[in-house]
C-alpha cells in the first residue's frame, strides 16, 4: 500500500487565463499534503494541509477567494471526516476566518457535535483562540467582479445560479 | 470549492472539503460541503471522497456516500465514482466531480462538468489535469 493524496478544485467552468493557476494550486496542495504523509504523518494531517493551502490561494473558492452572497459577504463551509473512528466535524455559514477547514477540525477534535452554523461556529472559534480576520481579505477582485455581474439590472439572481456550481 | 481525500502509510483515510458557495447565494444557504455524506465522507473500511458540483443535487443523491456504498458492493474506486456522478445526473440533473480513495492506495478523480482541477501525489509522482481526460505526470 503506498500512501497518496489526491485533491480538486471546483467542477464550475475556469476561465482561461486562470487555468494555469488552478492547475498549479492544485499540484502545489498535493506535493504538500504529500510531503505530510511520506514524513510518516497521518491521513487527517494531509488533507487539513492540503485544503488550507488551497483556503489560501485566491484561485479558488473557498478562505480566501470565496464568491459571494447577495450582500456582498463571504460565508463558507466546511468539512473533515476520519475513516478511523468515523469522527466528523463541520463548520457552515461561517465569516472572517481564514482556514474554515482548521475550524471544522476543531469541532472534530473538541466537541461532541458534528457540524457549527453562523455565529456559533464564530463563536466557537473564539473558544478557541482562533483569529479572525477582517472580512475583506477574504474578498478578491474578481469574486467582486462575479458578484456585480449578477447584480446587473435584468439579472435573475436565482436562475443564474442554477448553471453554476459550489 | 476545494477537497482532499488521502490515505496514509497505516491505511487510514480522511476527507476533507472547503467551500464559499455559489455566487450571489442566498445569506445563510448551506450546501453540500459541510453536510457528512454529501461532501464527503471516509471510512477506513470503505475509502473516502470529496466532492464538488450542483450543492443540492449532490446533497439530494448524498454523493459522496453513494459512491462508497457502490465500492462496498465491489466497484472499483474509478468506477464506483462514475456511477456516482452518472446517477446524480439522470435522477436529479447535476453535474460535479469528486475525488476519491480506497485503504489500498487506489484513487480516482473523476467529474462529469466540462472541468475540474486536480492533482494526485503518489510514489514520488504527481498527477494533475484540468479538462476531462487529461491526466500530466511529473516526478516529485
Amino acid at each position: 500500500m503506498f500512501p497518496v493524496v489526491v485533491v480538486h478544485g471546483g467542477s464550475d467552468m475556469v476561465p482561461k487565463e486562470r487555468s494555469e493557476n488552478s492547475k498549479l494550486g492544485v499540484c502545489s496542495a498535493a506535493r504538500a499534503g504529500y510531503a505530510i504523509l511520506r514524513a510518516g504523518g497521518s491521513s487527517m494531517d494531509a488533507v487539513v494541509e492540503a485544503v488550507s493551502q488551497l483556503e489560501n490561494n485566491p484561485y479558488f473558492n473557498a478562505g480566501c477567494g470565496s464568491v459571494l452572497n447577495i450582500r456582498g459577504e463571504v460565508e463558507m463551509d466546511a468539512i473533515v471526516m476520519d475513516g478511523k473512528t468515523l469522527g466528523s466535524g463541520a463548520v457552515s455559514a461561517v465569516r472572517n476566518i481564514a482556514n474554515p477547514i482548521q475550524l471544522a477540525r476543531l469541532v472534530m477534535d473538541k466537541t461532541s457535535h458534528v457540524c457549527l452554523t453562523a455565529k456559533g461556529a464564530n463563536q466557537f472559534a473564539r473558544s478557541m483562540g482562533v483569529a479572525e480576520v477582517p472580512p475583506e481579505s477574504l474578498i478578491t477582485e474578481y469574486a467582486r467582479m462575479r458578484w456585480t455581474k449578477n447584480l446587473a439590472p435584468g439579472t435573475d439572481t436565482g436562475e443564474s445560479q442554477m448553471g453554476k456550481m459550489g | 470549492t476545494v477537497g482532499a481525500v488521502a490515505v496514509d502509510s497505516e491505511g487510514n483515510v480522511a476527507c476533507a472539503t472547503s467551500t464559499g458557495g455559489l455566487v450571489n447565494k442566498m445569506e445563510g444557504r448551506v450546501g453540500d460541503t459541510s453536510c457528512i455524506g454529501s461532501g464527503g465522507y471516509a471510512d477506513n473500511q470503505v475509502g473516502a471522497v470529496s466532492t464538488t458540483g450542483h450543492g443540492e443535487a449532490i446533497m439530494k443523491v448524498t454523493l459522496a456516500r453513494l459512491i462508497l456504498f457502490h465500492m462496498e458492493q465491489g466497484q472499483s474506486v474509478e468506477a464506483a465514482s462514475d456511477l456516482g456522478l452518472a446517477y446524480m445526473e439522470s435522477r436529479v440533473g447535476g453535474l460535479g466531480g469528486v475525488v476519491t480513495v480506497d485503504p489500498q492506495g487506489h484513487w480516482a478523480a473523476r467529474f462529469s462538468s466540462s472541468q475540474m482541477a486536480w492533482a494526485a501525489a503518489q510514489k514520488d509522482t504527481l498527477h494533475y489535469g484540468l479538462l476531462t481526460g487529461e491526466e500530466f505526470t511529473q516526478s516529485i
